[in-house]
């Protein structure tokens, strides 16, 4: 009776099959086993549930659980596409997908768009882009004096709005991105190519 | 020479480097 191996074959409450996840991704059906290994690591750090929690998440990025970041909790809202506090496997390869570096670039624009869309209101407005200087400033430990601060903020952002509008549209983003081709430098993660050797997965 | 903001951003915020997902293991 009820002698079951069953615990290697029990999957994560948002698993999802991985010939669709590869359909919808850059990832092949083999890499997006090799992520599910490294999304059960991610998601047992500290609760095992089989779902990443913003605590996992800050602990994998900075050894630290409870080391708050604004850019990373910007990142961790927006992998956590059902809004619900965590990151389940489908929204994991999902987002993950985005920085593959075989993805499409508008892709990565966009995404990068909606990083720092901080208020969700479709534009990067002024306030948020020194918000964001700030909080840079702030956990790098620079100290620059206000009016240095101000004329970095109103030079990018005389830069990037070509409307003159007091906002960056979606346009304005992707044209300034093609500009400067390293402002999305970080959303391409070399990792993702050979994902399947650091983690093999027993298929 | 131009500073951008969002460079500045990107390129030192440790927040934005995803690498450690898979290197700290």
């Amino acid at each position: 009776m009820g002698c079951f191996h069953s615990k290697k074959a029990r999957k994560t409450p948002g698993y999802e099959d991985p010939t669709v996840l590869a359909a919808e991704t850059p990832f092949t059906v083999s890499e997006v086993e090799s992520l599910y290994e490294l999304f059960k690591k991610l998601s047992s750090s500290i609760f095992d549930d089989g779902l990443i929690h913003k605590e996992e998440f800050q602990l994998a990025l900075f050894r630290n659980r409870n080391w708050r970041n604004l850019f990373a909790d910007r990142l961790f809202y927006l992998f956590d596409v059902k809004r619900n506090g965590v990151i389940d496997f489908g929204e994991f390869v999902r987002s993950l997908g985005v920085f593959h570096p075989n993805a499409p670039v508008a892709d990565k624009i966009a995404f990068a768009f909606r990083l720092y869309d901080l208020r969700e209101t479709g534009y990067i407005e002024r306030e948020e882009l020194r918000e964001m200087v700030l909080a840079l400033l702030h956990e790098s430990d620079l100290i620059l004096a206000n009016d240095i601060i101000e004329t970095i903020v109103d030079e990018t952002f005389s830069q990037a709005n070509t409307k003159d509008n007091g906002k960056i549209d979606q346009e304005e983003w992707k044209e300034f991105v093609l500009k400067n081709p390293s402002l999305i430098k970080n959303m391409t993660l070399p990792h993702l190519m050979d994902i399947n050797l650091a983690f093999p997965s027993f298929v | 020479k131009f500073f951008n903001a969002f460079e500045f951003i990107s390129s030192m915020s440790s927040g934005f480097d995803l690498s450690s997902l898979f290197e700290n293991k």
